[in-house]
């Protein structure tokens, strides 16, 4: 099956997402 | 206890496991027999996306910031971070030391690539510890196959990737086995 990969760059851009709060 | 099935949220980026935070503070007048481990060891709470994972990570104390003997673990969801989980009991662990004041960077950044799938090792990765000691701090990783060696050598090489390690950095493999045999995780 399909994996769900991110790399460290794109999860800490999605530290300042207000989802993120 | 039945618990809420988490799930990610609307507009939020799922993650390919769930996962759990657990914390475990030693209570210095008990034994550290397996029951008292169990009974320190609480769940902070479980994360299905990086939006939660983010919410979540960011209201704790950072791992440098506690003081005596604490561990913080996060393990894939159904997994207790105990040597005798069925998902354990084959397994083992790179372990990395750290001087103090390196903690909360190296674990942040392992946590990231945990949960970035960033191993390429299946379904092997369990989970992450940082244990705080009094001289030093402890990074561990576990894995479900410790006689499994492509997996284990792809997990330290990752490790040294993501985390660039100092070159003079020790990493040593301890099979959970042998950590029961001898009592001691280190």
């Amino acid at each position: 099956g399909t994996r769900i990969i991110y790399d460290r760059k794109f999860l800490l851009e999605c530290r300042s997402s207000p989802l993120a709060r | 206890v039945r618990r809420k099935a988490i799930s990610p949220g609307a507009g939020e980026h799922p993650l390919q496991y769930n996962y759990t935070f657990w914390y475990f503070r030693r209570t210095p007048s008990r034994p550290a027999n397996t029951q008292s481990y169990e009974q320190n060891i609480r769940q902070i709470g479980t994360v299905a996306s990086v939006e939660q994972f983010w919410k979540l990570y960011s209201h704790l104390v950072r791992p440098g910031d506690l003081i005596g003997h604490s561990d913080f673990h996060i393990f894939k969801e159904g997994i207790k971070p105990m040597w005798e989980d069925e998902a354990n009991k084959n397994g083992g662990k790179w372990i990395i030391r750290l001087r103090k004041g390196l903690a909360s960077r190296f674990w942040e950044n392992i946590i990231l690539a945990m949960l970035g799938e960033q191993f390429m090792v299946g379904e092997e990765i369990c989970g992450v510890v940082v244990s705080i000691r009094f001289q030093e701090d402890i990074l561990s990783i576990w894995n479900k196959t410790a006689n499994d060696q492509v997996t284990t050598s792809r997990i330290r090489d990752t490790l040294r990737r993501v985390l660039n390690l100092p070159p003079n950095t020790i990493m040593e493999y301890k099979t959970h086995n042998d950590s029961l045999k001898d009592n001691s995780s280190f």
